[in-house]
């Protein structure tokens, strides 16, 4: 699990300071499935980057995996982000010149798992997000929807502990964003992971048994829908 | 308006080849407004690339503003769509290294607007689009919602006959989508500009007078909504 309290972070250009975070606190159980919806430009990647260890606050507390990572150096963090933690960003972030099949190793290969071990991992991954015919493809031979279903792939061959997924379904049809969230589900369910998803759409967020909603730089649980 | 018939579009990766778009033909009016929807990968950008001019088919009729566009050379194409069409990427494609305003500049750049004439058009489209605080900003200091805001506004500010957006709401929560929509609808009323919009979102499909769908590399025209 995690746990923020009192998160804040500023972004300045020139002489004009943005407050983002204005004190968040938050606290995900291991096993949690938690969607975080907000309009435009609330704060919402600010804060997944943080949870990610990718982005330090301002000021505040932080706990990952019964770790205080307040005072943690760069090595540290990463290290403990490569165990525990998978990304989906929101614009994809695909290496230019690697393939699909080459991109969704990346995670494996940070471990040192063998290249033959991480391919054969790489293409089960991609078969089960239905991109099996696209594995040689560069990501400008992608269209959008593939990208990010490249994206996904990359995030869970590693079986984090931890997903974070900013848009997961943003490029995808109805039916490939249905897939994609049944496919987040059965790991929540069937294998424990902690999700944690950013959306704009509803049905997605639907799906979560914890919805946040951020507003003003501040975060509040919306009460569950009336089913 | 424009007119396609019989297009064709095969990509080649080494000895496979994916046949795309198997025989096109489309009739848009000017003044139309007309939502395009379809699974992820089944062809709608690459449609869209070549019905704005950034791509050429392998074989097909294209007449654009009544001229067949089959025979022109590289500049004519250019010269023929700066002039005419307004482009939302599904990516983006902002310049990171120029500002917001001087991002929304660069199509009346290309026609030889002056500078300070330009960044005042380029501001008030940025206002119409709720960004009127975040013209300074470069793309990586912008959220996603607001990055394509930017790529709105660049596509209209220069006043297109004809607009084509790739997922122009993929980004955006369902107000700032509402707001984008209603802008749209506006200068098809209102203007008369010629709207096609590719789009996951049925919410967005609904508002668009025809609304095509693509399959198998075809194109079907579905009957309208029940109101
Ligand atoms: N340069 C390329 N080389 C090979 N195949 C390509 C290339 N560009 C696109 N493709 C393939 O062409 C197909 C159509 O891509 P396109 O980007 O038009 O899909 P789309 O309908 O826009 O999908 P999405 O909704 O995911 O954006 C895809 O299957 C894609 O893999
Ligand atoms: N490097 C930066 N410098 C200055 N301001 C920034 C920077 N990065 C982000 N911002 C600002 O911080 C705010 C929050 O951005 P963030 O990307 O977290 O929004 P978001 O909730 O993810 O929005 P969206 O739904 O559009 O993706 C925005 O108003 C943005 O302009
Ligand atoms: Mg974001
Ligand atoms: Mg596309």
């Amino acid at each position: 699990g995690l746990r923020l309290v009192g998160i804040r972070k500023s972004y300045r250009i020139g002489p004009v300071t943005t407050e983002v975070l204005r004190g968040i606190d938050l606290e995900v159980a291991a096993g949690d499935m938690m969607s975080i919806m907000g309009p435009s430009g609330s704060g919402k990647t600010t804060l997944m980057n943080i949870i990610g260890l990718l982005d330090r606050p301002d000021s505040g507390n932080h706990v990952l995996e019964g770790r205080d990572v307040s005072g943690f150096d760069d090595d540290a963090l990463s290290r403990l982000r490569n165990a525990h933690v998978g990304f989906v960003f929101q614009a994809f972030h695909l290496l230019s010149r690697l393939t699909a099949a080459e991109n969704v190793c990346v995670p494996l290969v940070y471990r040192g798992t063998r290249r033959k071990e991480a391919l054969r991992r790489a293409r089960a991954m991609l078969e089960q997000v239905g991109m099996g015919d696209r594995l040689e493809h560069r990501p400008d031979q992608l269209s959008g929807g593939q990208k990010q279903r490249v994206a996904i792939a990359r995030a869970l061959v590693g079986e984090p502990a931890l997903l974070l997924a900013d848009e997961p379904t943003g490029a995808l049809d109805a039916d490939t964003a249905e897939e994609t969230m049944r496919l987040l589900l059965e790991l929540n369910t069937g294998q424990g992971v902690t999700v944690l998803i950013i959306t704009h759409d509803p049905t997605v967020a639907r799906r979560c048994a914890r919805r946040m909603r951020i507003e003003n730089g501040r975060l509040r649980e919306q009460a569950a829908f009336g089913i």
